[in-house]
């Protein structure tokens, strides 16, 4: 799921 | 990663860091609503489900570490701590806030990328932040008379929410495949400002907002600041104690 767009960020 | 994002980020703790300050140095969270701060508790603790399961950066891992534990120790040092309770404005701080997680969580049951435990619960994250401000607004309202360091609190949050957006501006011309909405929730944007809503008639629009994507909850958090900045800027300019109209 963290490939989805966004979820690097915080 | 871009300066926007980084700028957001160090706002944000900038915000946290604040407002930890109040409570520990000051041992006061007067004008600081509860229910906000357990909302944000909330909004972590969801959000960062994938703290030991995916590694993004060691930024990355510090920096949630450091939002999921300063905002239990708030919620911790307002419920129990025994001067700083004291301080609490109870009767003021009234919003029920179930009005805001059922909501945020069928959204997110409803409108997701993907329907896993981890995704749902990451969306209704995204959801919740951004209306998890409004307790906070509501009380700032009620309180009229704002301290120092509330209003500094309010601030950056309301800063690392538009230096978000021009994160997300960037990523968006940097990154082709990043977001999609973008130009949709702008123009929204665009229109909503040029009828200078105020902060109840927010709420109802960004509720409705907040059903078009995931994306555009950011956007409707920065909105609801719109009103208090314009407050918080007008008593820096004539350098007066900061109230807010009704």
């Amino acid at each position: 799921s963290s490939k989805q767009p966004g979820h690097d960020e915080l | 990663m871009n300066v926007f994002r980084l700028a957001g980020d160090m706002t944000h703790l900038i915000s946290v860091l604040v407002l930890l300050l109040k409570i520990h140095t000051i041992k006061s969270c007067a004008g600081v609503s509860l229910k906000t701060q357990e909302l944000y508790a909330l909004v972590f603790s969801t959000r960062y489900l994938d703290i030991f399961t995916d590694f993004t950066s060691l930024y990355n891992t510090v920096m949630k570490l450091i939002f999921l534990g300063s905002s239990f120790s708030i919620v911790w040092y307002m419920r129990h701590h025994k001067l700083v309770q004291r301080s609490y404005d109870k009767d003021h701080d009234t919003f029920r806030h179930q009005f805001l997680v059922l909501p945020c969580l069928i959204l997110a049951l409803l409108i997701h990328e993907q329907f896993t435990f981890k995704e749902v619960m990451w969306t209704f994250s995204i959801y919740l932040e951004a209306v998890a401000i409004l307790p906070q607004l509501v009380l700032l309202q009620r309180t009229r008379n704002i301290d120092n360091l509330t209003g500094q609190y309010v601030f950056f949050l309301g800063a690392y929410r538009s230096l978000y957006i021009l994160n997300w501006i960037y990523r968006y011309f940097t990154e082709p495949h990043y977001v999609h909405w973008i130009s949709t929730t702008s123009m929204f944007c665009v229109v909503l400002f040029c009828f200078g809503f105020t902060i109840f008639k927010w709420y109802l629009i960004s509720v409705l907002l907040l059903t078009l994507s995931a994306w555009m909850s950011g956007f409707v958090q920065t909105l609801l600041y719109a009103d208090f900045f314009y407050y918080y800027i007008n008593s820096w300019k004539n350098n007066v104690k900061l109230t807010l109209q009704a």
